[in-house]
This record gives structure tokens, sequence and C-alpha cells, in this order.
């Protein structure tokens, strides 16, 4: 059985994913069964619906600025298109014949190929959303890599004020799709950063504060101030560089669903 | 989101197609 690895596409696939399965089992078990009834009205229906479907993603290629997406969702809704006159011509030849294997075998093969061109096309979707979170997070690491060169409490402001409302976006976002993820692991992994993250964050702009607070009164220490605050910008990367690898990450871990 | 709506109009027709030619197996069964 396929598995999908979010909630959203999970729920919109999983029910046709068991029902291909089915009719496969039916058909196969069944080679001379009942005459098949006259198709035409519900495939038309699915030709319909690919045919907005098509429409709608070709829109999305072409308004969106994501090459990936661009190279990748095309081939989605030729496979999708395929499946449909696999339907259609099904359907055709059982109106000529009720009994038809041939026409049987296509409309298994178009249901199949329906279920896995949406599935390709979702998640051609789906990592495109998952790109735009990276850039967030990446934003946030360029922030982060400035915090070694801030030496004053103006620039340490001007810090904040750009680090801030990043942070608070990616740190959304991130947990909205850690609830949307069907694999445990991964969304353990993306809690467990984003909470370092989030604890990290008020400790390196005191760090911060520490540091300039020892420059500006010519204390001692300065170095080992410097080596605590890039010592946590350091961490605070870390964790988003491991959130960025498993958002990418798409793979089902069997073990654990077993 | 038109996307996903346009995908789970698709899942709903095809449910429909399927539902339609199984039922002339389930009978037999």
């Amino acid at each position: 059985m396929p598995v999908f690895h979010t909630k959203t596409i999970e729920s919109i696939l999983d029910p046709v994913a068991q029902q291909v399965s089915r009719l496969v089992i039916l058909h196969e078990e069944a080679e001379d069964g009942n005459a098949m009834p006259d198709l035409e009205r519900p495939v038309k229906a699915v030709s319909q619906a690919v045919a907005n479907l098509v429409k709608v993603g070709r829109e999305t290629i072409n308004s969106s600025d994501d090459a990936l997406l661009k190279q990748d969702m095309p081939a989605s809704l030729k496979r999708v298109e395929t499946a449909s006159h696999l339907l259609e011509d099904a359907s055709v030849m059982l109106k000529g014949d009720p009994y038809s294997s041939t026409a049987r075998k296509k409309l298994i093969e178009g249901s199949r190929g329906i279920l896995q061109g949406t599935s390709s096309l979702l998640l051609c979707f789906d990592e495109s959303e998952v790109r735009k979170i990276i850039r967030e997070c990446k934003r946030v690491l360029d922030y982060l890599a400035v915090a070694e060169v801030i030496e004053t409490m103006e620039d340490l402001v001007h810090f904040l004020k750009n680090l801030s409302p990043c942070l608070s976006k990616v740190s959304g976002e991130i947990s909205a799709r850690e609830k949307e993820l069907t694999h445990q692991v991964h969304r353990e992994i993306l809690i467990r950063c984003l909470d370092q993250v989030r604890t990290l964050a008020p400790i390196l702009i005191c760090s911060m504060k520490i540091f300039i607070h020892i420059i500006s009164s010519g204390g001692k220490g300065a170095e080992e101030a410097a080596e605590n605050r890039n010592y946590l910008s350091g961490r605070m990367s870390e964790e988003i560089n491991e959130i960025i690898r498993v958002l990418q990450l798409t793979t089902y871990d069997e073990d654990e669903w077993d | 989101e038109i996307i996903l709506d346009a995908a789970k109009s698709i899942a709903a027709a095809t449910s429909d197609l399927i539902k339609a030619a199984s039922i002339a197996q389930m009978e037999l069964m």
C-alpha cells in the first residue's frame, strides 16, 4: 500500500489507493466475471476533473518562480492525462464488449495512473512549498552569520529587527509543517530542533549584549565572550541546518510503522 | 489550495468510477 508523507496528501489519496488495490484484486480473481456496467458517466467525471487539474497545474507552473516545480510538474500532468485517456479507451471498449479483458486491464492501469500521477503532482507541489520554508531558514542562517560582527548596541538593535520576524516566521512554518507530517521520527526531530532554536535565541542575544558591554567598557574577557557568542550562533545554525535536512526527507521508515 | 481542491475532485471522481466498476464483480463474490 502506498504511503504518503503528509496528512493532506494522505487524506486525499489514501482512500483511492485502497480502492485501486481492491479493484485490482477483484478483477484479477474474477478474470471471467460479470459483465461490466456502462462506465461512460463516471469516466467522463474523471476526465473533467483531470482537465481541471491540468488547467490549474499549468497556471501554477506559469505563475511559479520555482525552477524545479516548472521542471517536474509537467511530467506529472502528462501522467494523469495519459491515465485519463486509458480510462476513456476502457469505457469505449466496454460499451462494445462488457466482458473485454483488455478493457478491464486499461481500467486498472488507468486508475493506477490517475493515483500515481496525482500523487506525483501533489508531491511536486508539496516539495515546492517546502523549498519556500527552506528559503526562510537560509535567511535565518545568513542573519546568524552576521552575529559575529556585531560590536555596538545600535547594530544589535538592527540585527534583532531583522532576525526576530524572520525567526518567528520560520518557527511558525516549521511548527505547522511538523503537524502535517505522517512520519513520526521526522516530526520529533523537527520539534526537538525547533525547541532548541527557541531556547538558544534569547541566550545568543544575551551573549551578544555581554560581548558588546565588555568591549565598550574595555573590560577583560572579550575573547571568551566572543567564543561563547560564536558557539551559540553555531549551535543555532546546526539546528537550522538539521531542520533543512529533515524538511527535505520524504522517505518512509517501514520498521517504525510496522 | 487550488491544486489540492483539483486533486480532491480527481480522487472523488476516481473513487466513484472504481465503485461503479467494482459492483458487478462484488456481486459474484
